[in-house]
């Protein structure tokens, strides 16, 4: 199972809905401070569940909603869609014979959030069990965040072994 | 659990042993339990960079630290290697030849894992195989552009510099 | 010191409102206080990079936190300019558009008060009226060797690639 | 007043007695990955006074001693000196006469550590008061640590206001 593209409209700064493709197994992101590279990765933990605002550099989730520019009004929903080539049948449980598997999640100002798996309806749970053990998580080691991949070696023992835990 | 915990710290730390003098081009480190007790003990990490005695973890330098840190994620990547791997600007304080060094082992890497990785430098830029440009061409909206490795340093400043 | 406090806030303010654009190319930044009462209110940070609303400082990117936070202590400074100022790698989330108009500034600053930095980014060595090279010639022991940019660069990497 | 040179000797990794002229206004640091540089800083911390081993990345405040390598003994002491060209006068004080004003700290593993002002014994205090209201200390806004330049902005509210005291 790998990653083909990521689609994001409403989110952060992506105001309009752009297709991120990323067929290739090296891919690098770059471009000016502040263009939104780094939003790129908030997405992809927002859609894999991740539930503290703060996390996300806001205060309240909505702060995840593009919220306007001086020539721009703000946007009443994100969306933000992960698409994975499955065709090796390595999603876990029901997944595993679909051919690509659509992960999304939907949010609008009034606070409603959404999972979708293959444009299903489903739990947040849901979404986290298929990625359960594999070291993806809105927090696992998997994704470093700007700025903070000294902290796992500096952080205490006990924490050191949740990491480890993870990767078990 | 008690079992399979051993086995994951023995193969981290084999791993990490092993990929560390590959990213420093020498020294070694290990991973340590704080307690006889497996199931509740903590995990210290041990590091020597070539030529240096062993000392904390603290002691070491702001790219020492972030290089023996990569170490170790990649450790876990090789025990559970995950669908695929982001990685946010973790070579900003790293030299020209650590980050050569790094490079060289995300490409080794990327046989069993995908790698997505933002970067302003020349040399992480260069191991991809494929390079996604974001502009704000628009102020404060984001869009992307595909881009070449000379469009890419473009945006990031080295060329911004030969037209301003 | 209610007086003392009062005026040292409006200039710091001053100073801030106008270096922020000084080092974003554009866009306003101010400081506000939490509270009626100066002598126990805290200060909030607003800023707006050029083209974008003003939000909250946590919103902010890498480079754009470090380049605010930058302006804020260059404030302070011409407050106040102490003797000297030292900066361990303080461009190292900026790209070179940024990273340039940082050398500038620092560079106009130098008449009042000495600066020392610490970098391993081209624009920013070019800056200095002199380099000092820390090397571990002998591992674990570090040495003084005065450098002109061509070395310093072959010190921290661009160099090293073209030899390895 | 203005910083002419920096003297290590025993302090970290700086084993030998090193010099380093800081005669001009603008001064580049450079070299590789854990050659030493912020070592540099961290000793004109020390002897403005530091007295946390922590905030110098040690755990015993000895960890400042050049505690050895594969090839060299630990030594027993650690000494910087800091001189200033004090031609403009502008030292405070009884100090204001001298046209060169040097700061020392000396410490030794039996952590014995003390202070001199040109060459004469002194407590810290009187060290810290030199510098005192100039927004030089171990910790005042004129010394930015590695990694630590975003912090100013993102403490809470109460805490940007003591740096703001600092500048007063
Ligand atoms: N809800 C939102 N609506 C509109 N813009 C937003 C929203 N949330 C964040 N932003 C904007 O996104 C920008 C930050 O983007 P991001 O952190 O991705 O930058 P970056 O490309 O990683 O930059 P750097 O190189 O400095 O790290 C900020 O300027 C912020 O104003
Ligand atoms: N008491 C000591 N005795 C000997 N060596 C020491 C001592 N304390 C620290 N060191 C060594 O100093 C090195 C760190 O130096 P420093 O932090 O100054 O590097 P740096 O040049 O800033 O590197 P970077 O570019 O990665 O930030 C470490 O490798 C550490 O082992
Ligand atoms: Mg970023
Ligand atoms: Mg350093």
């Amino acid at each position: 199972m790998h990653l083909k593209s990521i689609k994001l409209a409403g989110f952060k700064s992506f105001a309009e809905p752009t297709v991120i493709p990323v067929g290739n197994r090296l891919v690098g992101v770059v471009g000016p401070n502040g263009c939104g590279k780094s939003n790129v990765i908030d997405a992809v933990r927002w859609v894999l569940g991740e539930s503290s605002a703060r996390h996300l550099r806001g205060e309240t989730m909505q702060d995840v909603i593009f919220g306007g520019t001086t020539t721009r009004k703000p946007q009443g929903r994100a969306s933000v869609e992960l698409l994975f080539d499955n065709t090796d049948g390595r999603a876990p449980g029901q997944w595993s014979q679909y051919a690509e598997l659509s992960v999304r999640r939907v949010l609008t100002r009034d606070g409603d959030s959404q999972y979708f798996l293959n444009n299903l309806h489903v739990r947040r749970r849901d979404v986290q069990d298929v990625f359960l053990g594999t070291g993806l998580g809105p927090r696992a080691y998997a994704i470093v965040e700007q700025g903070t991949i000294s902290r796992i070696i500096e952080s205490r023992p006990e924490e050191i072994r949740v990491f480890l835990e993870e990767a078990a | 659990t008690r079992e399979l915990l051993r086995v994951t710290f023995d193969r981290v730390n084999a791993s990490f042993s092993e990929l560390f003098p590959t990213l420093f081009g020498g020294g070694q480190a290990r991973i340590e339990l704080t307690g006889e007790e497996i199931l509740d003990a903590g995990v210290l990490v041990v590091a020597q960079p070539p030529g240096k005695k062993t000392s904390s973890i603290h002691l070491l330098s702001g790219g020492e630290k972030a290089l023996s840190a990569l170490a170790l994620v990649f450790a876990m990547f090789q025990l559970n290697p995950a669908p695929f791997c982001l990685l946010d600007e973790v070579d900003a304080p790293l030299d020209d030849a650590n980050t050569e060094r790094y490079a060289r082992l995300v490409k080794r890497m990327s046989g069993t894992t995908q790698f997505l990785f933002i970067s302003h430098n020349r040399i992480a830029m260069e191991m991809a195989q494929q390079l996604i440009g974001i502009t704000m061409a628009e102020s404060g909206v984001s869009r992307m552009v595909s881009v070449d490795i000379e469009e890419a340093l473009r945006m990031t400043g080295d060329g911004a510099r030969e037209e301003s």
